[in-house]
């Protein structure tokens, strides 16, 4: 099963016990899941159970040199999808996809990759 | 002085920062 | 001999009275004392807002871009203190500030500062930083003493 990684991650963040939700108190920084793909088309679906009062996240694809310690999205390793105003980034630069994301949505995130890696 | 940027403010002790959720962005929407 | 904490808690009001500024033609600003200080005695604290290490490139490129003078020291791997807009007179020292003074990161109450404790004891009117031995700041000067924690710069 895709897990959130224990170690893939900024080390401010916590990591619960079934590994499917990440605490972080100290700013915007990511943790990557404990699955990667290499080529081809992939997706997979995120649905958000739970959204404490005022917290907003950013999910997407990340690559191995994305810089953990910042949101996805914010160096050109990595696309992002933001719950706040469903803004996408990537370069740290947001473009308007869709209107933010809540609980209880579903998200789809698919990503091409040319075949020969 | 040039030494002081502009609106300086004295401070006695640290402040933590509360960084936004836009705080990597190169422009806030 | 008292407690960390509340030397710390005094450092806060005596500042003050002990650090003054002064221009100072070769490195632009200096620190001085305004009244003699014993060695080992708490003289200022290196305050600012305390942001983690990851934000501290993104301000540099802010700042130089608005031509403010940079100020910021690093607490530990994960947290820096920029004293760059909110800050006190400590950001005019440099990261050696010897021979007068040493920096020292103290935690207090589980809280984490950058103190700078005088080395030994200073008079009133003598400064604080090591003030000509660097040229103006803006010109770095390369270090190459190779250690593994070398800042780089001599400035």
């Amino acid at each position: 099963a895709v897990l959130l990684a224990l170690h893939d991650r900024a080390q401010c963040l916590r990591i619960s016990d079934d590994r499917l939700s990440v605490t972080g108190d100290k700013g915007y920084c990511m943790v990557r899941a404990t699955h990667c793909v290499r080529r081809g088309t992939w997706y997979w679906e995120a649905t958000i159970t739970a959204q404490p009062e005022g917290a907003h996240c950013r999910i997407g694809w990340g690559g191995p040199l994305a810089n953990l310690n910042a949101p996805l999205g914010y160096d050109k390793f990595g696309y992002s999808w933001r719950s706040r105003k469903g803004t996408v980034f990537h370069e740290a630069r947001g473009r308007h996809l869709s209107p933010g994301y809540q609980q209880g949505d579903v998200l789809g995130i698919l990503i091409h990759l040319p075949e020969a890696a | 002085w040039s030494a002081f940027a502009p609106d300086f403010k004295e401070l006695d002790e640290n402040v933590e920062y509360e960084e936004r959720e836009s705080e990597f962005d190169l422009s806030d929407e | 001999e008292l407690p960390m904490a509340m030397r710390y808690r005094q450092l806060c009001d005596s500042t003050r009275d002990t650090v003054g500024v002064y221009r100072s033609p070769i490195s632009g600003r200096g620190l001085f004392c305004k009244r003699t200080v014993e060695a080992g005695q708490m003289v200022i604290e290196y305050a600012g807002q305390v942001i983690r290490s990851s934000l501290t490139d993104i301000r540099e490129r802010y700042y130089s871009s608005r031509g403010i003078g940079c100020y910021m020291f690093r607490i530990d791997d994960d947290f820096v203190v920029d004293a760059t807009m909110k800050g006190n007179a400590a950001r005019f020292i440099n990261h050696s500030c010897n021979p007068n003074c040493y920096s020292r990161v103290v935690d207090i109450l589980g809280k984490k500062h950058i103190i700078i404790f005088a080395l030994r004891k200073i008079l009133r009117g003598e400064e604080l930083t090591y003030d000509y031995k660097f040229p103006i700041e803006e010109d770095k000067i390369p270090c190459t003493c190779g250690a593994r924690r070398c800042r780089k710069y001599l400035n």
